[in-house]
């Protein structure tokens, strides 16, 4: 989903 | 990616790997916190849950580690709380998880980047992550000793996230990228293994064994 934040680390 | 969070990844991996190989090969966890080992296996858990929730095509090499990390640490507990359970130190594994679960949860709440349940989640998990490593800590300080293995796994685990503040410093410089609360975390917790850092470098790596003034 669009709104979750994204955290592109493990 | 950039090197520092690939050898960050590595040195992680390297950690996992080498505490599996220590107990599996001497049969025993003796020196190992169990406690710290389920801390981690509720990191992975509550940080990956995106796995469980949206179907995982396995294509990329994330979700392939998150799952590695995942099955790892609970198959670590295993050994640790069933398979070699007559050699797991329980008396001086003594350290109360509760004290770090209880507030990392209530921080996740208070501080977070959005209030929402996956986001809190990540967060209790960030939190969670940066103090897992105090019951092991605690361990050694209570038999006065380290085996040289278990030396070795907590070099690998603490590089790690110290590696990831150079892949941080990295990003925000090249990628102007900030994730404030990981970063705060990340310092904490490799503030803890400042300690064990001077230990390792000024011992181990002489071929000496941590011994902690009794």
């Amino acid at each position: 989903p669009a709104d979750e934040v994204d955290h592109d680390e493990l | 990616m950039n090197i520092f969070r690939l050898f960050g990844d590595l040195s992680h991996l390297a950690a996992i790997a080498i505490l599996l190989l220590k107990i599996w090969k001497t049969r025993s966890c003796a020196g190992v916190s169990g406690k710290t080992q389920l801390l981690f296996a509720v990191c992975f858990i509550t940080r990956y849950i995106d796995l469980f929730l949206h179907f995982v095509s396995l294509y990329n090499t994330e979700k392939v580690m998150k799952l590695i990390y995942i099955s790892a640490s609970v198959f670590t507990c295993y050994l640790i709380f069933f398979k070699f359970k007559a050699t797991y130190d329980g008396n001086h594994d003594s350290m109360r998880a509760e004290f770090l679960i209880v507030p990392a949860a209530g921080l996740a709440c208070l501080i977070n980047t959005k209030f929402d349940a996956i986001e809190i989640l990540w967060t209790f998990s960030i939190y969670l992550e940066a103090v897992a490593i105090l019951p092991q800590l605690f361990l050694i300080s209570k038999t006065g000793e380290a085996e040289t293995i278990t030396s070795h796994y907590l070099f690998a685990q603490g590089s790690y996230r110290a590696l990831y503040i150079l892949n941080w410093i990295y990003r925000y410089h090249y990628e102007s990228h900030v994730d404030t609360i990981a970063i705060v975390a990340g310092v904490v917790q490799t503030i803890l293994y400042c300690d064990f850092f001077y230990l390792y470098i000024t011992k181990v790596v002489k071929g000496q064994k941590i011994v902690l003034p009794a």
